[in-house]
């Protein structure tokens, strides 16, 4: 470990006022500096040490909480970590003060029990300092600082807080740094022209130019203001432009120093999903021999090395550059696109092989559901098909919003089967990606009657016959007077008035039964008749018009099965 | 529909069927309301007389034999002016609301759809052999930004402003011949809302070449300035 100084931002010449301090005497600021390491009173964010007269004070607070004045003969120490507003990996340690969601929503106080009564508080994980309504990651979550919210329809939610990974922190310097890594994909600078100069537009703004890379569909990216970012593996940071001509175009940034790969020996192996190996494997667990990256035959991709300069896409060697649960590639088997490979755990463990999942046997499970199943509490997990079901507190494979937040009534613990939404019979997501959800394998309890769909009374399959739709095209009613009081002739009949058009030969569909009245040539004012006056050939009827059918568009009565293709 | 599934019978009930005045399915659409259909101009290139096209609504099969069957002769057709590939026809008589008949929603002026939408597509047309014929199929996908579908290896910029895309970058699964005019639709809430017209794609379900919709979103107010002055 190097000097303790380093983890330290030194400013000379200020003081800020703090209510919780500890006061000690000692010889250096190092010595200062292990004070406030050591302080067990409140978490210390820095310390103030006076040359003169030798004073340490360990202060709570720093610069981003507090008043700055100046002091001469004092410098300020603050612990870098407390000033950072971004946060390192899933940021377990960060400590910025971004005090609400993704979504906005301000946070609740981590002390506070409403609108939710917390699991993680202050006093039960001091050393998450859980301080104020401060995102924090308390529990090592993967998606990184959360916090509780405000809003009490919403538990938790995550913080949308900007990844600080490869900037380098210079003694004194702006913690945002002006160059970029790789093809920038982790650049939070503040470059805000593009190459040629124009002015970029802000994210948040759909003028001049309309598009999606919204808070909302790009969570995590950091598109903040007008600032160039690279949200979606461009070759370098870009922005939408305000020029009304172009639309967008890249940023100019410095490259930083590159990295060395984050595994050393590691990098021959894998740990986790792999993302970081590096090994010359090129060859997919069934034999096949992999595709060069670089080369688009005979499978067509977009994983093109130099569009991703960091995943080290190098020849045709084994990579996982998006996340997949271990390293893979392209084959260059036309009839296997792609493929994982088997790699050499790092653990030691047997390397991971993709064996094709075997459909577990459906549990027979002798238990019932009573009326809809809403009350079901069993184990049941599979589907009529024997499918397995998902847990419902994951999004994988499918994403749903079925989740014990949304629905805590409904008792929705591991992957049993439940009807959290009053469908018709108990039902679960299902782990086989091409089928969202099915029924479960479960009867009634009051024996083995198929439950019909109630129909909701309000809809009827045949038309009303005493009111016309539109233009009463379909009118099949029985009516048969026309709008002055005349009774109308028959259709099959030729007297009084002799016709051959409209007859039930010659429009079988058009419902000319009796004397009633009808619409056989659309006509726009509704259904009429030829009468029975001899002076009158034809009139229209008076057919009340049907009041417009009721209906919630986009809502089916028989839920979709929604199977997406990877 | 490539790939993709058999539907649950009727879970889609906007989804209509255009067909010849002899009843032959060609073109896909979507109910809107219960006397207009939305559906894709270049299904009416054959011929601009309505008489030369019907209406099937309620059904599962394309034999469409179902009891819950509609038919329907169309009124009158309005293309898009300015040449877009989208298209509304006027029902002859409005389609009868059942639990097998039932509008979708429209999204709102100019909403803003981004990447990563999951959305669904549906339709009668062809399969490339995979599992379906004859049955109402579905599928979904991602929707993919217009900026990443112009890039060289995907579309390369044939994409306009008033189209979007939707796909799996792999390929395996698409819309095909037969499905044009068919909805793409994105789940709201609880309801769908039709974002897109099927409209055209560089073959079917080949990688790298995801299907391209109209955006509806843009043609709101054209579609409502019809509807209400006809």
């Amino acid at each position: 470990k190097g000097d303790i100084l380093d983890d330290y931002l030194r400013t000379d010449g200020v003081w800020i006022l703090t209510r919780n301090k500890e006061f000690y005497s000692t010889n250096n600021e190092k010595e200062c500096a292990e004070k406030c390491d050591a302080e067990i009173n409140f978490n210390c964010r820095g310390f103030l040490f006076t040359k003169k007269k030798l004073q340490c004070l360990t202060l709570a607070e720093n610069t981003k909480t507090t008043v700055v004045f100046h002091s001469e003969d004092a410098v300020l120490y603050e612990k870098k970590i407390y000033l950072l507003q971004c946060k390192r990996g899933i940021g377990k340690d960060y400590r910025g003060t971004e005090a609400k969601t993704w979504r906005g929503i301000p946070c609740q106080k981590w002390a506070e029990k409403s609108p939710h009564n917390p699991n993680f508080t202050p006093e039960k994980h001091p050393r998450a300092e859980l301080e104020e309504n401060y995102c924090r990651n308390p529990d090592g979550d993967v998606r990184g600082p959360w916090c509780y919210t405000t809003d009490p329809a919403t538990r938790f939610d995550y913080c949308n807080i900007p990844e600080c990974e490869g900037q380098v922190m210079q003694t004194g310097e702006d913690p945002t740094v002006e160059c970029m890594e790789c093809n920038g994909e982790d650049y939070h600078g503040n470059v805000s022209r593009t190459e040629s100069g124009l002015e970029c537009q802000r994210w948040d703004a759909q003028e001049p130019h309309m598009h999606g890379y919204t808070l909302k569909h790009f969570p995590g990216k950091d598109l903040k203001m007008n600032y160039c970012r690279n949200p979606d593996g461009e070759l370098r940071p870009w922005c939408f432009t305000m020029s009304p001509t172009k639309r967008w175009e890249y940023c100019n940034i410095p490259r930083c120093t590159m990295h060395p790969p984050a595994s050393g020996l590691g990098s021959q192996c894998i740990s986790g999903n792999g993302d970081d190996y590096r090994g010359r494997i090129a060859i997919t667990a069934s034999g096949n021999t992999c595709q060069h990256w670089n080369l688009q035959f005979p499978h067509k991709h977009g994983w093109i090395p130099d569009r991703y300069p960091c995943k080290n896409l190098e020849e045709n060697y084994c990579r996982n550059p998006d996340g997949e649960k271990m390293p893979w590639c392209y084959t260059t088997n036309a009839t296997a696109r792609w493929e994982y490979c088997t790699i050499p755990s790092c653990d030691g463990k047997e390397p991971d092989t993709p064996a094709v999942d075997q459909p577990e046997q459906a549990q027979a499970t002798e238990e019932c559901y009573q009326g809809n199943g809403v009350s079901y509490r069993g184990t049941a997990s599979f589907t009529i098909t024997g499918k397995k079901c998902q847990a419902w507190n994951s999004m994988s494979p499918h994403r749903h919003n079925k989740t014990s937040e949304h629905f805590p009534n409904a008792d929705l613990r591991q992957n049993y089967c439940r009807n959290p939404d009053a469908d018709s019979r108990p039902w679960c997501y299902t782990t086989d990606p091409s089928v969202r959800w099915e029924y479960c394998n479960l009867k009634r309890c009051n024996g083995n009657v198929q439950m019909t769909l109630p129909k909701p009374p309000q809809t009827t399959l045949e038309p009303n016959p005493d009111c016309i739709h539109s233009n009463g095209i379909d009118y099949r009613g029985t009516v048969a007077r026309t709008a002055r009081g005349r009774t109308c002739q028959e259709w099959s009949s030729q007297t009084p008035h002799k016709h051959d058009y409209f007859t039930p030969r010659t429009h079988p569909k058009s419902g000319l039964e009796k004397n009633y009245c009808r619409n056989p040539d659309g006509d726009v004012n509704g259904p009429w008749c030829y009468t029975t006056d001899p002076r009158k050939a034809w009139e229209y009827c008076d057919i009340p018009k049907c009041p417009p059918t009721q209906y919630e568009c986009g809502k089916a009565k028989t839920r979709p099965k929604l199977c997406a293709q990877r | 529909i490539v790939a993709g599934c058999i539907s649950h019978p009727h879970s889609w009930p906007w989804q209509i069927s255009l067909r010849t005045s002899y009843g032959l399915h060609f073109c896909g659409g979507t109910l809107i309301d219960p006397q207009w259909v939305l559906t894709a101009s270049h299904c009416l290139e054959k011929s601009s007389r309505p008489s030369s096209y019907k209406v099937y609504l309620g059904l599962h099969e394309e034999r469409a034999l179902e009891t819950s069957v509609q038919k329907r002769d169309v009124e009158k057709l309005f293309k898009e002016p300015h040449r877009a590939d989208i298209a509304l026809l006027k029902l002859r008589s409005p389609a009868i609301i059942t639990d097998q008949v039932i509008p979708v929603c429209l999204p709102k002026e100019n909403a803003v759809l981004g990447g990563r939408e999951e959305c669904y597509v549906t339709g009668w047309g062809d399969t490339k052999g995979t599992p379906g014929e004859g049955y109402l199929k579905e599928t979904g996908f991602p929707v993919i930004e217009n900026k990443i579908c112009n890039r060289p290896e995907f579309l390369n910029g044939r994409v306009k402003k008033h189209e979007l895309c939707a796909g799996n970058i792999h390929g395996g699964t698409d819309t095909c011949q037969g499905d044009s005019g068919g909805p793409l639709v994105c789940l709201d809430q609880d309801r769908f809302v039709q974002h897109g017209v099927t409209s055209w794609g560089l073959g079917c379900a080949q990688p790298m070449k995801p299907g391209v919709y109209v955006r509806v979103s843009n043609y709101i107010p054209w579609i409502k300035s019809i509807m209400e002055n006809n």
